[in-house]
């Protein structure tokens, strides 16, 4: 429910790039970039379409000061399905707040789809 | 799925379907159900194939003609003395029993484990990645450094610790029992499930030598990700029904001879105990993550592994461990109710409590037995002592079962040195 798998996978991923931002002192797109760098070169190629796809979303979530539980849920991977508990990896300070992120960064990106997630 | 049945990739669907689903070698020409590769259900899990295009030629075959122009159980050891002109193989394996080693178990035995480099962002690094496809190719299962199939030191960043297994016990003491180990061990496993994984086991009654064989599933019974976990675990009538087709299986393929030890259930709610106020690895830097917090999160999205036991629900965590009790009661009943024709059988409880003491006696702490990366699995050093632990209770409570030392080790490492490896 709420996203399941692809949800945790999501979150923990722009995790690690907000980690990576922190240890290297560095902009999400360098952390996006050398994460993709320490994958062997067979996997270099689909990491780099990834986020050559996504990238634009998640760097400008970070940029706003988004958590990852945020932009996760922006780009539709995650999910609050009616009658379920709402999932957050990171303490969420304010609802609202949370929900009016995500509003702001739909309207900001009025590209993304349903079928982002494809 | 539509696209598997385009030519080509029907071939591909049908190679993916075979390791995911029937847990069989993805390289296995002659179908003897060992492969010569090291990855997708190939020699990390069962020994190495030594002749891939005769199906008779595999570990733990009968030796043939004293294996003195093929080496048919794939121990490394065949050819003819110049000297005696007798085989090798009778010189040096005729005094002690052949005696191969199985596991029938879930993901902790076929040793689960996801580097937490993955995780922490102090730690990524190309070399934290370098072996990503063999760790893939293994489903994230390491049995190669497991306690029942270990039998390699790997020095990788990916995981740390020393292997020590119920096979290598049994190859120190006779090395003619060389490659002759199955870890059939599948992620998730049940006792429902494993009597269709069980199928994968290769033994032939004739053909083959006895099996010393491990039934351990020790979590899946009474773990899953469901919000109400209770009304999904199995019923105890269904564990006995379970265990009971599972061990009238092995009678149809175990060799006479044969041993099987059953284990109960762990005890999971020490889980909870030992890590709940403990920093996650994904915490580490930038906010910091309990494993609460984790355990929480992976039950909201209904993917946690356990919630009757990861969860901070204590009544809960006592109701899974009652239904645990009470599963591995009924494995015990049933594995000393069972009359078997091929086999003699014992049963055991999963020894975590020992395990732990033992591990404190070395000057460690229980919670550093746990994988770090999922709270749930034992790691490496768990791996170890709980090998240490069976070979100890084995050693007491059933000699009989295993080899005599075999006096010419020492002739066959010189010999046929590493005998072909692994």
């Amino acid at each position: 429910v709420n996203g399941g798998v692809d949800c945790a996978t999501c979150s923990i991923l722009l995790g690690i790039v907000d980690h990576l931002t922190i240890v290297y002192n560095e902009s999400a797109a360098q952390s996006l970039e050398r994460l993709c760098s320490f994958l062997p070169d067979e996997y270099q190629l689909y990491c780099k379409a990834a986020v050559d796809f996504l990238g634009p979303y998640i760097i400008d979530g970070f940029i706003k000061g988004d958590n990852p539980d945020v932009i996760c849920h922006a780009l539709k991977f995650c999910t609050d399905e009616p009658d379920q508990p709402k999932c957050r990896i990171y303490p969420s300070k304010s609802p609202i707040l949370f929900a009016q992120r995500v509003l702001n960064f739909r309207q900001r990106h009025p590209l993304i789809s349903l079928n982002l997630k494809d | 799925s539509k696209i598997c049945q385009i030519p080509g990739i029907k071939e591909i669907c049908k190679i993916l379907e075979n390791i995911f689903n029937n847990h069989m070698p993805a390289v296995d020409i002659d179908e003897d159900r060992f492969g010569i590769e090291a990855t997708l259900r190939g020699s990390s899990w069962r020994g190495k194939d030594c002749n891939d295009f005769s199906s008779a030629i595999h570990p733990g075959a009968h030796v043939v003609d004293g294996d003195g122009i093929t080496d048919h159980n794939c121990n490394g050891i065949y050819g003819m003395n110049s000297a005696s002109g007798k085989p090798w193989e009778d010189e040096f394996c005729n005094e002690t029993q052949r005696m191969g080693i199985a596991v029938l178990g879930d993901s902790i035995s076929a040793h689960f484990h996801l580097p937490e480099q993955w995780l922490d962002a102090k730690q990524l690094s190309v070399a934290a990645f370098e072996h990503l496809t063999f760790i893939l190719e293994n489903e994230l299962d390491w049995p190669q450094l497991s306690a029942s199939t270990g039998h390699i030191n790997v020095s990788w960043p990916n995981i740390e610790g020393p292997t020590r297994s119920l096979y290598a016990r049994l190859f120190d003491l006779d090395h003619c029992n060389h490659r002759d180990y199955q870890n059939i061990a599948v992620n998730g496993a049940r006792s429902g499930s494993m009597l269709d994984i069980m199928k994968s086991l290769s033994r032939n009654q004739k053909n083959d030598v006895p099996l010393l064989v491990i039934y351990s599933l020790v979590g899946n019974d009474v773990c899953n990700g469901h919000p109400d976990t209770l009304d999904h675990m199995t019923t105890v009538e269904e564990m006995e029904k379970n265990v009971l087709t599972t061990l009238t299986y092995l009678d149809t393929v175990l060799p006479k001879g044969s041993h099987v030890l059953t284990t109960g259930l762990a005890n999971g709610s020490f889980l909870y105990e030992l890590l709940h106020d403990r920093i996650h690895p994904f915490g580490r830097v930038g906010t910091p993550i309990s494993y609460t917090q984790i355990y929480d999160y992976l039950s909201c999205l209904q993917i946690s592994p356990c919630n009757g036991w990861m969860t901070s629900n204590a009544t809960l965590r006592v109701l899974t461990t009652q239904r645990a009790m009470d599963l591995s009661a009924a494995i015990r009943n049933v594995s000393y109710s069972y009359k078997s024709t091929q086999y003699d059988i014992e049963y055991l409880d999963f020894p975590f409590d020992d395990v732990i003491q033992e591990w404190i006696a070395q000057g460690g702490e229980p919670w550093q037995l746990i994988e770090s990366v999922d709270g749930f699995h034992i790691n490496q050093y768990g791996h170890a002592i709980v090998s240490d632990v069976l070979w100890k209770w084995l050693q007491k409570n059933k000699p009989q079962w295993l080899p005599l030392i075999n006096p010419h080790n020492a002739d066959i490492e010189r010999v046929f040195k590493d005998q072909g490896g692994y």
